[in-house]
């Protein structure tokens, strides 16, 4: 799995 | 996607959308710090680098777009713009920002999560962005009388984060329990770095008195 980041955030 | 990040770019992109109207509709960008719009650009572009490599959402895609493309407006009418450059004042927005810009590259290529260009880039713009807001308040320090739109853009630009607080510990719990000290930190330091304004904008708001900063 992709690791979790918070790049999917503005 | 949950409430508290919804509302957080909501209040991002309504400051932006509320400085440019400001700036377009006075012709007038008195009291705005070129230096902190300009930051906000190297923040963007270093941040949504991944814009065409990595597709999140059409929310996140067009999100992306219309802070990189509204914010370099804002640059360009401030730069640029016959009439409104003439209302800048670069005496006044004395902030050396590259003394920001410089420390803010230094600590990402040392505290990062992967050594990685896009890591690397992505954790400089999260570290400047805390830092970013720091020219307009100082120029906010020495303005005698700021305007309602200002100081309502300035309020909205420190929310906006306030309310990523409140998302990251919501996916904390609701997610995967997993720890970012990064974004977690620079967002913290970033709202606290409001507080004083914070303080003085909500006790002007509610003695209906005119915003005034402590020199």
């Amino acid at each position: 799995a992709a690791e979790f980041s918070l790049k999917d955030e503005l | 996607m949950n409430a508290f990040r919804l509302a957080g770019d909501m209040t991002h992109l309504l400051s932006i959308i509320l400085l440019l109207l400001k700036i377009r509709a006075t012709k007038s960008c008195a009291g705005i710090s070129l230096k902190t719009q300009e930051l906000y650009v190297i923040v963007f572009m270093s941040r949504y680098l991944d814009l065409f490599r990595t597709y999140y959402s059409l929310y996140n895609s067009l999100m992306k777009i219309i802070f990189l493309g509204t914010s370099m407006c804002i640059v360009w009418y401030m730069r640029s713009h016959k009439v409104v450059r003439q209302t800048y004042n670069n005496d006044e927005d004395t902030f050396r920002h590259f003394f920001l810009v410089l420390p803010c590259f230094v600590l990402a290529l040392l505290v990062h999560r992967n050594f990685t260009f896009i890591e690397i880039l992505w954790t400089f713009s999260l570290y400047l962005e805390s830092v970013a807001i720091l020219p307009q308040l100082v120029l906010l320090q020495k303005s005698s009388n700021i305007d309602n739109l200002t100081g309502t853009y300035v309020f909205l630009l420190g929310a906006y984060r306030g309310l990523y607080l409140f998302n990251w510990v919501y996916r904390f719990f609701t997610e995967n329990h997993r720890v970012r000290w990064i974004p977690w930190l620079s967002g913290l330091i970033q709202t606290a770095i409001y507080t004083d304004f914070f303080y003085y904008y909500i006790r002007s708001w509610k003695n209906r008195e005119k915003l005034k900063l402590p020199a």
